[in-house]
Protein backbone atom coordinates (compact mmCIF):
# COMPACT_ATOMS: atom_id res chain seq x y z
CA UNK A 1 0.00 0.00 0.00
CA UNK A 2 1.21 3.75 -0.85
CA UNK A 3 1.65 5.20 2.76
CA UNK A 4 2.73 8.49 0.98
CA UNK A 5 0.19 11.14 1.20
CA UNK A 6 0.28 14.00 -1.27
CA UNK A 7 0.29 17.34 -0.27
CA UNK A 8 -3.07 17.77 -1.56
CA UNK A 9 -4.26 16.12 1.46
CA UNK A 10 -2.82 18.67 3.64
CA UNK A 11 -3.19 22.28 1.78
CA UNK A 12 -6.36 23.42 -0.53
CA UNK A 13 -5.56 24.68 -4.14
CA UNK A 14 -5.32 28.81 -3.99
CA UNK B 1 9.03 45.80 -17.77
CA UNK B 2 11.30 43.58 -15.33
CA UNK B 3 14.57 44.66 -14.49
CA UNK B 4 16.12 42.61 -11.30
CA UNK B 5 20.08 43.43 -10.75
CA UNK B 6 21.28 41.21 -7.65
CA UNK B 7 25.00 41.88 -6.68
CA UNK B 8 25.65 38.39 -4.80
CA UNK B 9 24.96 36.77 -7.83
CA UNK B 10 26.36 33.85 -6.22
CA UNK B 11 23.36 33.30 -4.46
CA UNK B 12 20.72 32.79 -7.14
CA UNK B 13 23.56 30.15 -8.48
CA UNK B 14 23.27 28.15 -5.15
CA UNK B 15 19.38 28.76 -4.82
CA UNK B 16 18.86 26.99 -8.42
CA UNK B 17 21.19 24.01 -7.22
CA UNK B 18 19.15 23.50 -4.99
CA UNK B 19 15.65 23.78 -6.65
CA UNK B 20 16.73 21.87 -10.07
CA UNK B 21 16.29 18.26 -9.16
CA UNK B 22 13.32 18.63 -7.31
CA UNK B 23 11.57 20.87 -9.42
CA UNK B 24 11.58 20.43 -13.40
CA UNK B 25 9.92 23.34 -15.07
CA UNK B 26 8.54 26.46 -12.86
CA UNK B 27 7.16 30.18 -13.11
CA UNK B 28 8.72 32.83 -11.26
CA UNK B 29 6.33 35.17 -9.96
CA UNK B 30 7.68 38.86 -10.13
CA UNK B 31 6.06 41.19 -8.31
CA UNK B 32 6.96 44.66 -6.57
CA UNK B 33 7.22 42.68 -3.39
CA UNK B 34 9.75 40.14 -4.57
CA UNK B 35 10.73 37.43 -6.90
CA UNK B 36 9.28 34.20 -6.15
CA UNK B 37 8.50 30.55 -6.54
CA UNK B 38 5.92 28.00 -5.43
CA UNK B 39 6.40 24.02 -7.35
CA UNK B 40 5.92 20.84 -6.37
CA UNK B 41 8.04 17.80 -7.40
CA UNK B 42 6.49 15.61 -10.04
CA UNK B 43 4.93 13.31 -7.41
CA UNK B 44 3.50 16.42 -5.51
CA UNK B 45 4.84 14.91 -2.69
CA UNK B 46 6.59 17.93 -1.75
CA UNK B 47 7.09 21.66 -1.66
CA UNK B 48 9.43 24.82 -2.56
CA UNK B 49 8.56 28.02 -1.48
CA UNK B 50 11.45 30.52 -2.60
CA UNK B 51 11.06 34.61 -1.80
CA UNK B 52 13.61 36.72 -2.67
CA UNK B 53 12.52 40.32 -1.51
CA UNK B 54 13.15 43.43 -3.91
CA UNK B 55 14.65 45.29 -1.06
CA UNK B 56 17.24 42.19 -1.08
CA UNK B 57 18.19 43.54 -4.90
CA UNK B 58 20.46 46.57 -5.67
CA UNK B 59 18.36 47.36 -8.43
CA UNK B 60 14.32 46.15 -8.68
CA UNK B 61 12.02 47.33 -11.64
CA UNK B 62 8.90 45.40 -12.15
CA UNK B 63 6.57 47.45 -13.52
CA UNK B 64 3.75 44.84 -13.57
CA UNK B 65 3.14 41.12 -12.52
CA UNK B 66 4.78 38.84 -14.22
CA UNK B 67 5.17 34.97 -14.29
CA UNK B 68 8.27 33.58 -15.99
CA UNK B 69 7.95 29.80 -16.86
CA UNK B 70 11.32 28.29 -17.00
CA UNK B 71 13.19 25.30 -16.96
CA UNK B 72 15.04 24.97 -13.94
CA UNK B 73 17.81 22.67 -15.34
CA UNK B 74 18.22 25.02 -18.24
CA UNK B 75 18.51 27.93 -16.00
CA UNK B 76 20.99 26.10 -13.82
CA UNK B 77 23.33 25.55 -16.42
CA UNK B 78 22.65 29.27 -17.96
CA UNK B 79 23.74 30.72 -13.74
CA UNK B 80 26.48 27.97 -13.89
CA UNK B 81 27.92 30.04 -16.33
CA UNK B 82 28.23 32.99 -13.79
CA UNK B 83 31.42 33.48 -11.84
CA UNK B 84 30.49 33.41 -7.74
CA UNK B 85 31.29 36.70 -7.18
CA UNK B 86 30.05 38.30 -10.47
CA UNK B 87 26.72 40.86 -10.14
CA UNK B 88 23.49 38.84 -12.08
CA UNK B 89 20.74 41.27 -13.59
CA UNK B 90 17.82 39.33 -14.82
CA UNK B 91 15.53 41.50 -17.51
CA UNK B 92 12.42 40.10 -19.13
CA UNK B 93 10.06 42.50 -21.52
CA UNK B 94 5.72 42.65 -20.72
CA UNK B 95 5.04 40.65 -23.94
CA UNK B 96 8.79 38.59 -24.21
CA UNK B 97 9.13 34.93 -24.87
CA UNK B 98 12.41 35.26 -23.38
CA UNK B 99 14.59 36.06 -20.60
CA UNK B 100 17.97 37.79 -20.33
CA UNK B 101 20.44 36.44 -17.76
CA UNK B 102 23.65 39.26 -17.45
CA UNK B 103 26.75 38.68 -15.89
CA UNK B 104 28.76 41.27 -14.61
CA UNK B 105 32.48 40.76 -13.19
CA UNK B 106 32.97 43.31 -9.92
CA UNK B 107 35.56 45.08 -12.08
CA UNK B 108 33.00 45.14 -15.09
CA UNK B 109 36.02 44.02 -17.53
CA UNK B 110 33.81 41.41 -18.57
CA UNK B 111 29.71 41.42 -19.59
CA UNK B 112 28.03 38.92 -20.51
CA UNK B 113 24.30 37.92 -21.44
CA UNK B 114 22.65 35.04 -21.58
CA UNK B 115 19.03 34.67 -23.30
CA UNK B 116 16.77 31.52 -22.25
CA UNK B 117 13.61 30.86 -23.64
CA UNK B 118 10.66 30.36 -21.59
CA UNK B 119 7.83 28.64 -21.19
CA UNK B 120 3.74 28.03 -20.59
CA UNK B 121 3.32 25.92 -17.68
CA UNK B 122 0.46 25.22 -15.53
CA UNK B 123 0.83 25.80 -11.90
CA UNK B 124 -1.04 25.25 -9.44
CA UNK B 125 -0.60 26.68 -6.03
CA UNK B 126 -1.33 25.68 -3.00
CA UNK B 127 -2.78 27.99 -0.17
CA UNK B 128 -0.47 27.09 2.93
CA UNK B 129 -1.51 28.42 5.97
CA UNK B 130 0.51 30.08 8.66
CA UNK B 131 0.90 27.14 11.16
CA UNK B 132 1.84 27.02 14.93
CA UNK B 133 4.33 24.26 14.91
CA UNK B 134 4.35 21.42 18.01
CA UNK B 135 8.41 21.63 17.58
CA UNK B 136 10.89 23.38 15.84
CA UNK B 137 14.60 22.65 15.30
CA UNK B 138 16.98 25.20 14.39
CA UNK B 139 20.40 23.19 13.64
CA UNK B 140 23.62 23.58 11.66
CA UNK B 141 22.91 22.74 8.00
CA UNK B 142 25.42 20.44 7.29
CA UNK B 143 25.24 18.59 10.60
CA UNK B 144 21.50 18.20 9.32
CA UNK B 145 22.99 16.65 5.58
CA UNK B 146 25.19 14.70 7.01
CA UNK B 147 22.58 12.58 9.03
CA UNK B 148 20.36 12.69 6.36
CA UNK B 149 22.91 11.05 3.92
CA UNK B 150 24.23 8.76 6.28
CA UNK B 151 20.80 7.48 7.14
CA UNK B 152 20.05 7.13 3.26
CA UNK B 153 22.94 4.54 2.96
CA UNK B 154 20.78 2.23 5.81
CA UNK B 155 17.37 3.06 4.69
CA UNK B 156 14.74 5.00 2.99
CA UNK B 157 12.79 6.45 5.19
CA UNK B 158 13.54 8.77 8.70
CA UNK B 159 11.59 8.88 11.39
CA UNK B 160 12.28 12.19 13.72
CA UNK B 161 11.42 12.44 17.13
CA UNK B 162 11.30 15.63 19.17
CA UNK B 163 11.36 15.37 23.04
CA UNK B 164 12.84 17.30 26.03
CA UNK B 165 16.32 14.95 25.13
CA UNK B 166 16.88 16.50 21.86
CA UNK B 167 15.96 15.67 18.54
CA UNK B 168 16.28 11.89 17.03
CA UNK B 169 16.79 11.08 13.72
CA UNK B 170 16.12 7.13 13.71
CA UNK B 171 15.80 4.74 10.27
CA UNK B 172 15.73 0.87 9.36
CA UNK B 173 16.83 -1.14 6.80
CA UNK B 174 17.76 -4.71 5.53
CA UNK B 175 21.12 -4.16 7.32
CA UNK B 176 20.15 -2.74 10.10
CA UNK B 177 18.99 0.06 12.05
CA UNK B 178 20.23 3.69 13.17
CA UNK B 179 19.67 6.44 15.51
CA UNK B 180 21.02 10.11 15.99
CA UNK B 181 20.33 12.17 18.79
CA UNK B 182 21.18 15.51 18.78
CA UNK B 183 21.45 17.49 21.84
CA UNK B 184 20.59 21.15 22.86
CA UNK B 185 23.39 23.09 22.48
CA UNK B 186 23.05 27.02 22.56
CA UNK B 187 27.13 27.51 21.38
CA UNK B 188 27.35 30.93 22.44
CA UNK B 189 30.61 31.61 20.81
CA UNK B 190 29.85 29.71 17.44
CA UNK B 191 26.05 30.40 16.88
CA UNK B 192 26.35 29.14 13.51
CA UNK B 193 27.05 26.02 15.39
CA UNK B 194 24.11 26.36 17.75
CA UNK B 195 21.51 23.65 18.00
CA UNK B 196 18.51 24.44 19.30
CA UNK B 197 14.99 23.16 20.27
CA UNK B 198 11.38 24.80 20.57
CA UNK B 199 9.01 22.16 22.10
CA UNK B 200 5.49 22.61 22.87
CA UNK B 201 4.70 18.75 22.83
CA UNK B 202 6.33 16.04 21.52
CA UNK B 203 5.94 15.03 18.08
CA UNK B 204 7.37 12.28 15.70
CA UNK B 205 6.87 12.03 12.24
CA UNK B 206 8.26 9.85 9.48
CA UNK B 207 9.28 11.14 6.01
CA UNK B 208 11.08 9.94 2.84
CA UNK B 209 14.51 10.28 3.13
CA UNK B 210 14.97 10.87 -0.53
CA UNK B 211 13.41 14.57 -0.37
CA UNK B 212 15.26 15.39 2.72
CA UNK B 213 18.59 14.29 0.69
CA UNK B 214 17.27 16.75 -2.02
CA UNK B 215 16.25 19.78 0.43
CA UNK B 216 20.26 19.59 1.88
CA UNK B 217 21.23 20.96 -2.13
CA UNK B 218 20.29 24.00 -0.31
CA UNK B 219 23.06 23.81 2.51
CA UNK B 220 25.48 26.04 1.01
CA UNK B 221 22.54 28.53 0.96
CA UNK B 222 22.91 28.92 4.96
CA UNK B 223 24.73 27.81 8.11
CA UNK B 224 21.30 26.73 9.62
CA UNK B 225 18.58 25.05 8.81
CA UNK B 226 15.16 25.02 10.77
CA UNK B 227 12.88 22.23 11.07
CA UNK B 228 9.41 22.75 12.04
CA UNK B 229 7.43 19.51 12.97
CA UNK B 230 3.10 19.01 13.80
CA UNK B 231 1.86 15.72 13.96
CA UNK B 232 -0.01 15.17 10.92
CA UNK B 233 1.62 18.00 8.94
CA UNK B 234 3.67 18.37 6.47
CA UNK B 235 7.71 18.97 7.79
CA UNK B 236 9.34 23.31 6.63
CA UNK B 237 12.74 22.53 6.32
CA UNK B 238 13.55 26.12 5.85
CA UNK B 239 17.07 27.62 4.60
CA UNK B 240 17.45 31.22 4.77
CA UNK B 241 18.46 32.98 1.77
CA UNK B 242 21.13 36.01 3.10
CA UNK B 243 19.28 38.98 4.46
CA UNK B 244 16.44 39.05 1.90
CA UNK B 245 14.59 35.76 1.89
CA UNK B 246 13.99 31.77 2.35
CA UNK B 247 13.99 28.34 0.18
CA UNK B 248 11.42 26.57 2.36
CA UNK B 249 10.80 22.64 1.37
CA UNK B 250 7.50 21.14 2.79
CA UNK B 251 7.25 17.49 2.64
CA UNK B 252 4.01 15.40 3.09
CA UNK B 253 4.85 12.73 6.08
CA UNK B 254 4.42 8.90 5.77
CA UNK B 255 1.38 7.45 6.72
CA UNK B 256 2.43 4.85 9.44
CA UNK B 257 2.07 1.31 8.47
Amino acid sequence: ADNQPRLSAFFAPK
Amino acid sequence: MLELRLVQGGLLKKVLESLKDLVNDANFDCSASGFSLQAMDSSHVALVALLLRSEGFEHYRCDRNLSLGMNLNNMAKMLKCAANDDIVTIKADDASDSVTFMFESPNQDKIADFEMKLMDIDSEHLGIPEAEFQAIVRMPSAEFARICKDLSTIGDTVVISVTKEGVKFSTRGDIGTANIVCRQNPSIDKPEEATIIEMEEPVSLTFALRYMNSFTKATPLANQVTISLSADLPVVVEYRVAEMGYIRFYLAPKIEE
